[in-house]
């Protein structure tokens, strides 16, 4: 279940590795309920409490965080939920430390199918925890980003997610027009509430435009690390006014292919530049053979 | 702080059942 691979992940680790470094708070005691509570060592004043269930009503994994928990049932100062229906045999990816966590769950078919296909079998992509910031001192400095995040509580939040797209698809990263995520706990000199946001992801020359511009890619991923020379960061601006960068998460140049020679897709293939790991995924863009990716994710070196 | 990457595939990896 999602709780065995949270515990083996955040916690206990496996295969001689050591768990990321966050703590196990507590367990629901409610029947039927695998609710778990966890907490991130945030380099901030405060830590994160992440909250983690397999539903058996809605037949979904949940994720949502909060600023105190007082029980499984109880907490406060929280975002709104993503949730998401993965099948058995779905595989899984995760990297981070003691503050973030990114999580991939994605069917292995994915990376057999043709790029007409991919749209199906798109990475469900979910970014949880610190994130760095400059000119300020948010003592909550953390978020959650997925692809699609509904308002409420376990309790209330009910209407689930049905797609995967990495998590830009509802971070809108070029002109957010309505507020229709909350991904932080707190907005900076604000009352809490379940209130969504403004939230935009950008990186440079991520627009639609630019990534859309069938100029100077490459298909090939041994082809793209000789070529790659432009490492840039990820960055959410929340309510125009509070800019954080993601950890972990950066835009490649000059771009690399969503669909490789053979029209299979470059997305979660192992990169390699200047010594550093990644895998890649894309934004949500036009499915297009030609969309040029710009999310990648560090897997080895320092964060 | 040196990022841990794990994956399903790996030995003694938790399974989506």
């Amino acid at each position: 279940t999602i709780i065995d691979i949270m515990d083996a992940v955040l916690i206990n680790g496996f295969n001689g590795k050591p768990g990321f470094g966050w703590t196990k708070e507590m367990s629901s005691s409610v029947t039927n309920s695998d609710r778990t509570v966890y907490k991130n060592k945030s380099a901030h004043a405060n830590d994160m409490y992440l909250l983690v269930e397999s539903s058996l009503q809605y037949s979904e994994i949940r994720f949502q965080i909060a600023d105190t928990v007082t029980t499984p049932e109880s907490y406060q100062g929280y975002s709104h939920v993503a949730s998401l229906f993965p099948s058995s045999g779905y595989k899984w990816k995760a990297m981070g430390d003691e503050r973030t966590l990114i999580f991939f769950i994605y069917n292995a078919y994915l990376l057999q199918t043709n790029y007409s296909n991919f749209e199906r079998y798109n990475p469900y992509v979910i970014y949880i925890g610190d994130f760095e910031q400059f000119n300020s001192a948010n003592s909550k400095c953390w978020g959650l980003l997925a692809s699609r995040m509904i308002p409420g509580t376990f309790e209330t939040a009910t209407n689930a997610q049905t797609r995967s797209h990495a998590f830009t698809h509802q971070i809108l990263y070029n002109k957010p027009s309505e507020k229709i995520i909350r991904p932080i706990t707190q907005v900076p000199e604000e009352e809490w509430s379940e209130e969504a946001c403004y939230a935009q992801l950008d990186s440079l020359f991520s627009t639609t435009e630019e990534t859309n511009t069938p100029y100077n890619y490459t298909s090939s991923v041994s082809e793209f690390e000789q070529r790659a020379h432009l490492k840039a960061p990820w960055f959410v601006m929340i309510n125009m006014r509070h800019v954080y960068q993601l950890r972990g998460v950066f835009n490649i140049l000059p771009w690399l292919n969503h669909a490789d020679e053979d029209n299979k897709a470059n997305m979660l293939k192992p990169l390699t530049i200047d010594g550093i790991s990644y895998i890649a995924t894309k934004q949500y863009t036009e499915d297009s053979k030609y969309t040029g990716m710009s999310l990648y994710i560090q897997t080895s070196g320092d964060w | 702080m040196a990022v841990t990457y794990f994956d399903s595939d790996e030995t003694g990896a938790p399974q989506f059942t």
